[in-house]
């Protein structure tokens, strides 16, 4: 087994959770 | 299996400048590398996740919403001004994976993938009940429509014969019953009025391109079609490379003695605006 490699999210302010904002309409 | 550093990313806001201006470089590029249709623009970062890269730079990993404009791809216009295709107008979406690398500052697409398509009928519905809906290319209402536009064209032509590139949009329209067309299209070496087998027509090695509206309408024993084009400045012939690796120079088209001059433009126009012939 290979051992899947940890993902380790950077410490750092916590970005505001995306999608971003719609810049026309959402289909 | 060995301890593996563990793999970091940097999170970043959707919104963030620099988030932005990435998605905004992989936009450009999808409009650099259409090869027809309309060009696209920005309508929402969906997610982002900023890799650092070894030895330097960092792969900001996107995925992004767009739409269609109604600029066609070929069209000279800059993005900034080309209108976004409305609801109503039975409007298209893009849905675009990127890897886009930064690196002294300067952004480079890695890799694209991309697919678009059309908002539903239903929602269509939704917002305009009696509006068209999107009609396949090869409707054979489409077809017939496009190639009813083009001979009137053509045969109002004072210069070159255009011949079809591709069928960009088509709806058909409940009232009054009518198909409506866009195309593209693009200048030959014959001369319009003087065409007796377009197939001996050649597309001139200096591209003219122009892009068509047009609508056809039922009426009792017969049709009526108008149709507009506008033309596009040529584009200059890409060198082609000898052998040797040397540049060759313009090959001149036979046909061009045989040609009127294309229209001088005085200020440069980016497109000549040729109907509506009905």
């Amino acid at each position: 087994n290979v051992a899947q490699p940890s993902i380790v999210v950077a410490a750092g302010p916590m970005a505001r959770p995306c999608p971003g904002r719609i810049r026309h309409f959402k289909i | 299996a060995p301890h593996l550093p563990g793999l970091v990313y940097r999170e970043l806001n959707c919104d963030d400048p620099e988030t932005e201006q990435a998605a905004l470089v992989a936009v450009d590029y999808i409009n650099d590398h259409l090869l027809g249709g309309y060009k696209h623009t920005l309508n929402q970062i969906d997610k982002v996740k900023v890799w650092p890269r070894r030895p330097m730079g960092e792969v900001f990993e996107l995925e992004i919403d767009t739409l269609e404009t109604t600029c066609y791809v070929r069209d000279p216009t800059p993005l900034a001004n080309c209108t976004v295709r409305q609801l109503t107008e039975h409007a298209v979406e893009g849905d675009c994976d990127f890897q886009v690398l930064k690196q002294d500052g300067q952004f480079t697409v890695l890799f694209a993938k991309c697919h678009s398509s059309p908002d539903s009928a239903e929602d269509v519905r939704k917002v305009c009940p009696q509006c068209g809906l999107l009609a396949p290319m090869n409707d054979t209402k489409v077809v017939h429509a496009v190639d009813v536009a083009l001979t009137a064209f053509n045969t109002q032509s004072n210069g070159s014969y255009f011949q079809l590139v591709e069928i960009s949009r088509a709806q058909h329209v409940p009232l009054p019953p009518s198909t409506y067309v866009e195309f593209a299209v693009a200048a030959t070496d014959c001369v319009a009025k003087e065409v007796t087998d377009p197939a001996k027509c050649n597309l001139l090695a200096e591209k003219q391109y122009g892009f068509c509206k047009a609508t056809l309408t039922e009426k009792v024993g017969g049709e009526d079609v108008a149709v507009t084009c506008t033309l596009f400045q040529t584009q200059p012939v890409p060198p082609q490379l000898q052998p040797d690796g040397t540049e060759m120079s313009n090959p001149t088209s036979v046909a061009d003695s045989a040609l009127p001059p294309p229209p001088q433009a005085d200020p440069p126009v980016a497109a000549l605006v040729v109907g509506p012939v009905v």
